[in-house]
């Protein structure tokens, strides 16, 4: 019923500069692979060509060729729908026979993505277009060629510390201070932990940055939370009256901006939970949810 | 600022507490 | 203890082979991941202070040649960029500091505009190890990396712009060691309360043996070139004796009142005496503070002395300053066994003698203050035999010994009054010495008043 076809799409950004490598999570087997996509930022034309060449009997006949540009969300548990939130198609060939190699142009310009591209435990985000070659017998072609969609932020001009007392009556009292609320992810937080009261044999404290990614709503919610790492920030036993530093660079992390409720879909939050672990392994711990964007 | 040296003002701890028994 | 060292050594051993291999292919990255898994065996809490000083000597040697190959590579102008963040992304925080204080002697010695900056930040991230022992010498690896290198140059006129003196000066290396110094007797102190109470003795023991890390500190000051006298007196050693009096810690004091004495010169405490005895007055009970005040009487007393030396300056009353603190350290500790209080009766006739020789008023004033602390105290007799007995009997023998005349110790009104207060048996044995010293030394006694005074001194052989 006619030859299948070789499509490659190229996009018009394709320098290794405008290139990230993102780890994704496949089929049911949960293979991880590391895949290499162009990137683009919201309001940045998608563009660049698509090359078709019939393959096997060198003719392809065809009914019409589309690209397509989506953005979707893909639920882990609801894997029969995806979530359509943008969807824009240009035509790029009528019905006709397809003999040689043949390169088409294609541009969507001034399309919203205000989302970014994200791959989570039990949901991604997917940009991607989809070349289409119609066929009136056998099965339609389709190749999808996902790429990345990244935004950037400005600083917020509000960045207040998070300072905050807690404790547990006549056992133990710190004051903890981390010098912003929101973060960017190549930035470092910067804080210090101070102890008003100290009456257990602290073993050691570390710092966690936490990521609890929420899937569905209501009854359906469930988070996914992961450790992205444990930071020691102190070896062995304070008295009253210490006053510990901080100093955690984000950039070694695999992190991503705190997104808040991504089309009623999905949200991915970070926390930072500070825990005190005693000389008999009892934990103490105090999160506190912070903020992250991604700077230009 | 250096990141790399960045630091928040550390409070003065007393000696009294500096030089105590643990709790 | 010994297989847990050989264990951990070997992991050290390998660990560094591997770290050397990657440095030398050039593979820097996964040299500084070998480098931070050796630096792991630090982290243990299973070995004694003495075994622990092994393993750290050994991984001090091996963080040298990291060193070295990063300082050759930095010169080269194969700077890897932000390698002092770099290393601060490792997880555990003994590895993380230890290398981080390792690149940061490297930025130093390879740009100098960095080292103020620097200094501070390693010795304020030091804080992060609270554990006694890993803290101590993870400081200390701080103290022996910026031996050479602290900023020892005058300090430049205060200026608005914070990039001026990037370099440092001779304060910052003052705040960069008191700091270092105050943390470190900290930690020191604490290990008293480490572990179960029915191994004090034996963490005593070992607390004697780490005092040597504490001490480097002072060491470390007096090697700088620029603490002169008006320094040591206003920002050295008022952060010493702060430190010193308030931790309470009999050991720590002791050592540390000590080393003062033997670590600076004799010039500078003859400026400070009276800041040091006062802080003698304050410390623990248990201090033995006779000791600490007659060894610095002697360094002194000594100095004083010397042949070629220009001796005490006659604006400094070395013997009254001493005389009234030893007074005021009497008065403050009512527990002060009277054998201490005596010898340091003795330490002063000693001074006199050594540097006031002329001065008989003043080895007589002692003696005069001698039997006041006596009378005070209704005693009335002494046993020749006790420890009081003795130094009382070092005391009378002293001037003797020194003078060499009988005549001028019955020039010494009240050395027949503490003579008295020996038993038969000390009278007996003071009048012989006095007897055989005057034989001796062929010392006439001219005059029938004189041969009175003699044979008063004498009454124990002659009645």
């Amino acid at each position: 019923f006619g030859s299948n076809a070789e499509i490659k799409v190229e996009f018009a950004n394709e320098d290794a500069s405008k290139q990230i490598t993102v780890k994704t999570v496949h089929g049911e087997s949960k293979k991880k692979r590391i895949q290499t996509m162009s990137v683009f930022s919201g309001n940045e034309t998608v563009g660049g060509k698509i090359y078709i060449a019939p393959s096997g009997s060198k003719r392809l006949e065809h009914t019409g060729i589309k690209v397509e540009l989506i953005g979707q969300v893909e639920l882990a548990y609801d894997r029969g729908n995806h979530y359509v939130f943008t969807s824009l198609i240009r035509e790029l060939d009528a019905p006709g026979i397809l003999t040689a190699e043949k390169t088409f142009s294609f541009e969507f310009a001034n399309v919203e993505k205000q989302y970014e591209t994200y791959n989570g435990v039990n949901v991604r985000l997917r940009y991607f277009v989809r070349v289409k070659i119609s066929r009136s017998y056998g099965s339609n072609i389709k190749k999808e060629i996902d790429f990345a969609v990244q935004n950037v932020r400005p600083d917020p001009e509000i960045n207040n510390t998070l300072k905050m007392e807690v404790g547990i009556e006549d056992c133990l009292h710190i004051e903890f201070e981390y010098d912003k609320s929101k973060y960017h992810l190549d930035d470092v937080i910067v804080g210090k932990i101070y102890f008003l009261l100290v009456r257990i044999k602290i073993k050691h404290m570390e710092l966690q940055i936490l990521k609890r990614e929420s899937t569905g709503n209501g009854p359906n919610l469930y988070n996914e939370t992961e450790i992205m790492t444990k930071f020691e920030i102190m070896d062995g036993a304070p008295v009253r009256g210490e006053c510990i530093p901080i100093r955690l660079f984000l950039s070694p992390f695999d992190l991503t901006p705190t997104f808040k409720n991504v089309h009623n879909k999905f949200s991915v939050k970070y926390y930072l939970n500070l825990v005190l672990v005693d000389e008999e392994e009892r934990r103490y711990f105090k999160q506190q949810e912070f903020f992250l964007r991604r700077k230009a | 600022a250096n990141d790399a040296t960045r630091r928040l003002n550390s409070k003065k701890q007393t000696l009294d507490d500096a030089y105590a028994a643990p709790a | 203890q010994e297989k847990l060292l050989d264990e951990a050594m070997g992991i050290v051993r390998s660990q560094s082979f591997q770290m050397k291999r990657c440095l030398d292919k050039g593979r820097l990255m996964d040299g500084l991941k070998h480098a931070s898994n050796m630096l792991g065996e630090l982290r243990t809490s299973l070995l004694s202070p003495k075994m622990y000083y092994e393993l750290y000597m050994l991984i001090s040697d091996e963080l040298r040649h990291l060193e070295s190959h990063l300082l050759d590579e930095f010169q080269a102008g194969h700077r890897v960029a932000d390698l002092y963040e770099l290393v601060q992304y490792a997880g555990n925080i003994v590895p993380r500091l230890y290398l981080l204080i390792t690149v940061g002697l490297v930025y130093i010695k390879s740009n100098e505009n960095c080292k103020r900056d620097i200094l501070k930040d390693l010795v304020e991230m030091c804080r992060g190890v609270q554990h006694p022992l890993r803290g101590l010498f993870l400081r200390n690896y701080l103290l022996q990396c910026t031996r050479h290198i602290l900023p020892d140059v005058e300090d430049p006129p205060p200026s608005n712009n914070p990039l001026d003196n990037e370099q440092g000066s001779i304060s910052d290396s003052l705040e960069f060691i008191l700091l270092n110094f105050a943390e470190m007797n900290k930690l020191w102190v604490r290990m008293q309360h480490q572990g179960h109470s029915r191994d004090k003795e034996k963490r005593e023991k070992e607390r004697q043996e780490l005092r040597i890390l504490v001490g480097t500190n002072l060491v470390r000051l007096s090697q700088l070139e620029m603490v002169d006298v008006d320094r040591y007196k206003k920002m050295v050693l008022p952060g010493l004796l702060e430190q010193a009096v308030s931790c309470r810690d009999a050991l720590s004091q002791e050592y540390l009142m000590e080393c003062i004495i033997q670590v600076f010169p004799d010039e500078f405490h003859l400026e400070t005496l009276g800041p040091f005895l006062q802080a003698c007055a304050e410390l623990h009970e248990d201090v033995n503070v006779k000791s600490i005040i007659s060894s610095l009487i002697e360094r002194l007393a000594a100095f004083g002395n010397k042949e070629d030396g220009d001796g005490i300056p006659s604006e400094i009353k070395l013997f009254e300053i001493f005389s009234q603190h030893i007074a005021t350290v009497i008065k403050s500790r009512p527990e002060l066994p009277l054998e201490d209080m005596v010898s340091l009766q003795v330490s002063l006739v000693n001074l006199a003698q050594q540097c006031y020789s002329s001065r008989l008023d003043l080895v007589d004033s002692v003696l005069a203050n001698t039997a006041h602390i006596f009378d005070n105290l209704n005693i009335t007799k002494i046993h020749s035999g006790s420890p009081l007995g003795k130094e009382l009997s070092r005391l009378l023998r002293l001037p003797t010994g020194n003078y060499n005349d009988l005549l001028v110790i019955l020039q010494l009104v009240n050395f027949p009054k503490l003579l008295q207060l020996l038993d038969y048996q000390g009278r007996k044995t003071i009048s012989t010495f006095l007897m055989n010293n005057a034989i001796d030394n062929g010392t006439i006694i001219p005059s029938p008043e004189q041969v009175d005074g003699v044979l008063s001194l004498c009454s124990s052989l002659v009645r």
